[in-house]
């Protein structure tokens, strides 16, 4: 099966 | 349990495209509109966080406005063949009426309250 998706907050600083 | 419908209005609504070159920061815009009368809290998730920066990437939208979020797509080896996989979520819930801090606001969320729309990515090369 299709592996639901993983979500993490997203980031606003520098990566 | 009926999941609460999304309030806000996105667009783009479903495809976050990115037109290349990807050898520097290419950035989206998402447009969120609040078109009720309460104000509203979001947040935005992503599959790929360490991919993108989101500015704002959480926050609250005044009732009757719209805010614009900067997604910008760090930069990488473009592949034509590859396919994003990459997807966008931005969660909301409608903010209290007396609300003093919004992390409260998320620690107390029911799940039933949550609303949630999700946007796909696609990477485009520049024409010609």
């Amino acid at each position: 099966a299709l592996s639901e998706d993983e979500f993490h907050d997203a980031v606003s600083g520098e990566l | 349990m009926a999941r609460q419908e999304q309030v806000l209005v996105l667009e783009p609504q479903q495809e976050l495209k990115f037109r290349g070159p990807f050898t520097d920061v290419v950035t989206a815009t998402l447009k969120l509109t609040n078109p009720t009368d309460r104000n509203v809290c979001f947040k935005v998730k992503t599959t790929a966080p360490r991919r993108y920066c989101v500015r704002p990437n959480s926050g609250v939208i005044d009732s009757g406005t719209s805010i614009n979020v900067s997604v910008m797509l760090q930069p990488f080896e473009y592949d034509p063949n590859e396919k994003s996989k990459h997807k966008f979520m931005v969660q909301s819930i409608l903010a209290p009426r007396d609300m003093t801090d919004m992390e409260g606001v998320w620690k107390e969320a029911k799940p039933e309250e949550l609303m949630d729309s999700k946007l796909r990515c696609a990477f485009e090369m520049p024409i010609g």
